[in-house]
């Protein structure tokens, strides 16, 4: 599920 | 990962790289390379990465991270410390009052952020510099009037970068379930329009032949 807080791009 | 965001990413890095490895060769920045647009690249990179050590998301975030942040200080320290470069920069025509822009992106970042905490607040912080950062570059193209080889590769490549992110952000729209992020992608809007009217200027003048002159 997506967090909306985890950043995964850069 | 999508093979546009990688795309991107590559991009993003061969633009730094190109930068400092000419200054680096040349031993000069005389060629229209604002100072205070890699002061900004530096900070936007030490601010949206101080999650390094807390939120892990791949060994190539990780490993790029550090790239970016150690090649965007590399330019810096060239830029003010190395004394042929340092010498050969003209601060008088890069005079972009990048103060207010950091102000006005700390306060959007107090009013607009995904969760209100020391992280959150500074990664939405980056993003709103990031989108702004290139424009006291594109002030010193305006006022030194003119767009050698190094500078139109740097600004191509971070156009390309640009670019190739909102084609990342349109497919994983579509093929992602829940792909909501509209801080990034509103500021990514932003700030490639701001290279789109660049890219117009740098047109029009190749196509007539002429200086580049960016309007007022």
């Amino acid at each position: 599920q997506d967090q909306p807080h985890s950043h995964d791009e850069l | 990962m999508n093979i546009f965001r990688f795309a991107g990413d590559m991009t993003h890095l061969m633009s730094i790289l190109i930068l400092l490895l000419k200054i680096y060769a040349t031993k000069s920045c005389a060629v229209g390379i604002s100072l205070k647009t890699q002061e900004l690249y530096a900070l936007v990179f030490l601010t949206r990465y101080l999650d390094q050590f807390t939120d892990y998301v791949s060994l190539y975030n990780s490993v790029m991270k550090v790239v970016f942040i150690a090649s965007s200080l590399a330019i810096v320290w060239c830029m003010r410390r190395h004394p042929l470069v340092r010498k050969s920069y003209d601060k008088d025509l890069d005079t972009f009052r990048h103060q207010y822009v950091l102000l006005a992106c700390f306060v959007l970042a107090l009013l607009l952020h995904e969760i209100f905490t020391f992280q959150e607040v500074f990664w939405a912080f980056s993003i709103y510099l990031e989108a702004v950062a290139i424009l006291p570059q594109l002030v010193l193209l305006q006022r030194s009037g003119n767009v050698d080889n190094l500078t139109g590769q740097y600004v191509l490549f971070l156009g390309a970068y640009r670019g190739l992110y909102i084609i990342n952000w349109i497919y994983r729209y579509f093929t992602e379930d829940h792909f909501t992020r509209w801080i990034a992608c509103v500021s990514g809007l932003v700030q490639t329009a701001l290279y789109a009217d660049f890219f117009y200027y740098y047109y029009l003048s190749w196509k007539t032949n002429t200086k580049l002159k960016l309007p007022a």
